[in-house]
């Protein structure tokens, strides 16, 4: 048996050989073992399987790369709503936030409503109403913004022929994205 | 979305997941992740899971607790639980997508129906493995 074990997904779906560049390739990859290097980290030292669950989330939470946090995709109303639950098996407590749009690391929201409430599941503005009162970090909405999911979600609203959201407050100036990767970013992550 | 499962040196397991969800949904749509039992699930008397894929189905099938009930009352090993839901079950539904899960005694599994995942294990002392596409 194992002393710690880990395992950990950054997401699936149409990701396919010749389909990403080299450089996009290494950039996952890099990520995925920068995500193992978080959570042995917690682990080797005898810490919770909790406590590495969080590390290993924050940092992917904090990466364009991933569908979580920033880098999260938007909404038809040009909004990033995120979501994230937690659960222990020592114990089957569990917690989960859903729709928040101002939680820099909606995993640790998550935790909180595990181990600071009496419920499993809070929602929205509520949600981050909880989340200000347990001094879990807050960011500005335009924190989550990357260009790529901005165009991404742009091309999938013209397609079904609906009205485009007003660029998010404290966005940056639009940027070039380049067609060949908006193609490759909605086959990759169409899942939440 | 990304999701991590870990065993600690004290043998609790722990499953989570956190997702922006898909891109230009409407009308406040909630996928499987933060619904406990569907995207996540753990418990030392079986298994930890964490999903991706179209929230609808793992919803509907309970992917995440389906797969360690399987572990826990019918004796299958991980492997062949993991891939009886994704590979069976999800995949006859037409849903799509994957998860990762591990044991109490350490043992680790994927399964994923799509081309690729974006994926890596570890265990104390041993070599981390990263992958992406299904052929690998």
């Amino acid at each position: 048996q194992s002393d710690w074990a880990l395992v950990i997904h950054g997401g699936a779906g149409v990701i396919e050989r010749g389909q990403m560049t080299a450089e996009r390739e290494a950039e996952y990859r890099a990520a995925m073992h920068a995500a193992l290097d978080r959570g042995e980290a917690v682990l080797e030292a005898g810490g919770s399987a909790l406590d590495a669950i969080e590390a290993v989330i924050h940092g992917m939470e904090d990466d364009p790369l991933f569908n979580a946090g920033r880098g999260a995709v938007f909404t038809a109303a040009g909004r990033n709503e995120l979501d994230a639950s937690i659960m222990d098996g020592a114990t089957l407590n569990a917690g989960a936030v859903a729709g928040v749009t101002q939680v820099r690391h909606p995993i640790s929201l998550a935790r909180a409503v595990m181990e600071r409430s009496r419920h499993v599941m809070l929602q929205g503005e509520g949600a981050e109403t909880f989340a200000i009162e347990q001094g879990i970090e807050m960011v500005p909405p335009a924190w989550f913004f990357t260009e790529r999911r901005w165009a991404s979600m742009t091309r999938s609203l013209e397609r079904l022929g609906l009205d485009l959201p007003e660029r998010p407050e404290g966005a940056p100036e639009l940027q070039g994205v380049d067609h060949g990767t908006l193609e490759r970013d909605e086959r990759e992550h169409r899942f939440g | 979305t990304v999701g991590v499962v870990a065993l600690d040196s004290d043998g609790n397991i722990a499953a989570g997941t956190s997702t922006g969800g898909t891109t230009a949904k409407r009308w406040g749509r909630v996928g499987d992740s933060p619904i406990l039992g569907a995207g996540t699930y753990a418990s030392n008397a079986s298994c930890g899971v964490s999903a991706t894929g179209t929230g609808e189905y793992f919803i509907r099938l309970t992917v995440a607790s389906r797969i360690c009930a399987l572990v826990e009352f019918q004796g299958l090993n991980l492997q062949d639980a993991s891939d009886q839901v994704i590979q069976d079950e999800l995949t006859a539904m037409g849903g799509d997508g994957g998860i990762v899960a591990l044991t109490p005694s350490g043992e680790i599994a994927w399964s994923y129906n799509t081309p690729g995942m974006y994926r890596a294990r570890q265990t104390a002392g041993g070599d981390p493995v990263v992958g992406i596409y299904g052929d690998e």
